[in-house]
């Protein structure tokens, strides 16, 4: 399969929140971002992998200026979901590969995350869609990150947007 | 801000497989998607959320005929990474809504959680991007997810591709 990666793009004004321990059962996601849309927080990237022993994690997203108000709500919430925890860093850059395609082509993950790991780059968070593999980096790595996934799939600068 | 919400599609031939406390540092999920590309099995949607004590969990969807090559796999996987274990589940559909400036709409998500929720669906795991939510639900229930989906959102049900 031929590759249809058009560009990068990236977001410096990232900050993301991870709720651990949530129960894994319905409604427990419509409370948590029903919580949040009431603050008016927006909210960017969402991603809950598998549950284990009937609890799951549930990680996001928002700009920084809305990281205190989010933080405010996570304590209300844990309280109403029951969660055992959370975590937050303010520190992070979502980074993301944009074409056709994305993730039907098993290579274009591992060359991206290929990238990342030369340049020993962690990536904490990743969500995908069929246009677009996003990264959550440190926010100290998003440009060198942006500058290694040109190089790796010869994409030209100019093509890169800041969002 | 207004909802551009212009469809719902979903996606029956849908298997999830989590791979749990992998080392969270950079190279790992080269190595899982390096390894899953090398046996040719297409990936469909790949998330992780953060990280607690320096390990993570990494969970993908796989199409169901790729099951079995893909179990093989992580046993490989697991002993050259070093996880703690995995889980899969191969009767899962992928449902997801779609349209403009989906995720920075806080409403947008609440109300799709609100209306899985409302017909005691359980969201096994969510991917976000810009223009599309995903949840991965029960197979038995997508029929019913996207019913409810249209009517909450007022769509048409002829909007709806199956893919
Ligand atoms: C954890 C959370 O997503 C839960 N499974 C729900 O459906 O709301
Ligand atoms: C867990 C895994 O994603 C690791 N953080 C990596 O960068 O590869």
């Amino acid at each position: 399969k031929s590759m249809f990666v058009t560009g990068v793009t990236y977001n410096k004004n990232v900050a993301k929140l991870g709720i651990f321990g949530v129960p894994d059962q319905p409604g427990i996601a419509y409370l948590i971002f029903k919580m949040l849309g009431d603050k008016n927080i927006n909210v960017d990237m969402i991603v809950q992998s598998s549950m284990r022993e009937g609890i799951n994690d549930i990680s996001f997203t928002v700009a920084q200026d809305d990281l205190r108000k989010a933080l405010e709500t996570i304590e209300e919430i844990i309280k109403v979901v029951g969660a055992k925890g959370y975590t937050h860093d303010p520190h992070v850059a979502m980074v993301s590969l944009v074409g056709a395609g994305m993730t039907s082509n098993p290579g274009v993950a591992a060359m991206m995350f290929g990238a990342l790991a030369d340049e020993d780059i962690n990536i904490d968070m990743i969500a995908t869609s069929d246009i677009k593999i996003s990264c959550i980096v440190n926010n100290s790595k998003a440009e060198t990150a942006v500058k290694v996934l040109h190089k790796k799939f010869n994409l030209e600068e100019a093509g890169c947007n800041k969002n």
